[in-house]
């Protein structure tokens, strides 16, 4: 039986500490 | 000193409500120690770094940017209430390291170094292709439209005559051929209608500042000039000046008068 890696018990995506977000617009 | 061991930072989130609260602190600090311009609000935490500090406390290592707003730093309106400087005015953003210690639940910036930059021209006119684009404080068509502003607006002022302080911002399109200036002006003890020699006119020892926007356009039948100034309350010279302190602006009134920096420098006072 093939199983397709990483799709049993994979932790999900971490969101990234930083940069934080935009309150206004970016330049 | 002994080599320490172990010394390393801690990952924090940059939208950790404690981080954010960090960030406040130090665009406050910043606003209360720039010299000239505009104030700057915050828009976004780039990067943070947590140190331990040694007895006590913990020292947060900060990447920041802010954006221009429409205030003035004189202007006693709170950061909150103040617009952000859109696109379409040549918006102009704010680049900060701080260090802030925080230490039995209070913070002090310990280090501050900023500098800022206007959006490119370029940028600007993708947006808005009619849009004025800012200009250097030292260009004639500046000098000409400040000087035509205040004679302008001293002209229709019966009581105090007021003197130049500083050239905060600068603009121009091309056509109609238009120049558009926000200045600050400072009350003296001279009178509108009885000044004959400005340079002899003196600030106020209670200074009064006033923050002015105005306009020259080149028209068939001449230039047309328009003014309009908003004149803040008196504020109290302080018994010393405290280098360290908020803005000393007593004594940029001698020597900011038709200022040659560039129009979107952050200049902040000594740092601590």
């Amino acid at each position: 039986k093939v199983v397709q890696p990483g799709t049993v018990g994979a932790a999900g995506p971490v969101a990234p500490l930083c940069p934080g977000r935009v309150r206004h617009f970016k330049i | 000193a002994p080599h320490i061991t172990g010394m390393s930072f801690k990952e924090v989130a940059c939208d950790d409500p404690e981080v954010e609260q960090v960030a406040l602190v130090a665009v406050d600090y910043l606003n209360q120690h720039l010299l000239h311009g505009f104030k700057h609000i915050l828009n976004q935490i780039d990067k943070v770094k947590m140190w331990n500090r040694r007895p006590f406390g913990v020292v947060y290592e900060l990447e920041i940017d802010t954006l221009e707003t429409t205030c003035h730093v004189l202007d006693p309106t709170p950061l909150a209430n103040c617009s952000v400087r859109q696109l379409t005015e040549h918006a102009v953003e704010g680049d900060c390291d701080f260090h802030v210690l925080k230490q039995d639940g209070q913070f002090t910036v310990m280090h501050s170094q900023c500098h800022s930059n206007p959006d490119s021209a370029e940028d600007v006119h993708k947006v808005c292709p009619s849009c004025a684009i800012l200009i250097p404080f030292n260009d004639t068509s500046v000098v000409h439209t400040v000087k035509a502003a205040l004679d302008a607006f001293n002209a229709q002022n019966n009581g105090t005559y007021f003197k130049l302080v500083e050239i905060s911002r600068a603009q121009n399109v091309p056509l109609p051929v238009s120049t558009f200036v926000e200045f600050v002006v400072a009350a003296t003890d001279c009178t509108a209608q009885e000044v004959t020699d400005p340079a002899k006119c003196n600030l106020l020892a209670e200074k009064q500042y006033g923050f002015c926007k105005a306009s020259l356009v080149q028209r068939l039948g001449g230039e047309e000039v328009s003014v309009a100034c908003k004149v803040f309350q008196k504020q109290p010279q302080p018994a010393s000046v405290n280098t360290a302190g908020p803005a000393p602006a007593g004594d940029q009134t001698e020597t900011a008068a038709l200022p040659a920096a560039p129009p979107a420098s952050l200049v902040v006072g000594p740092m601590v």
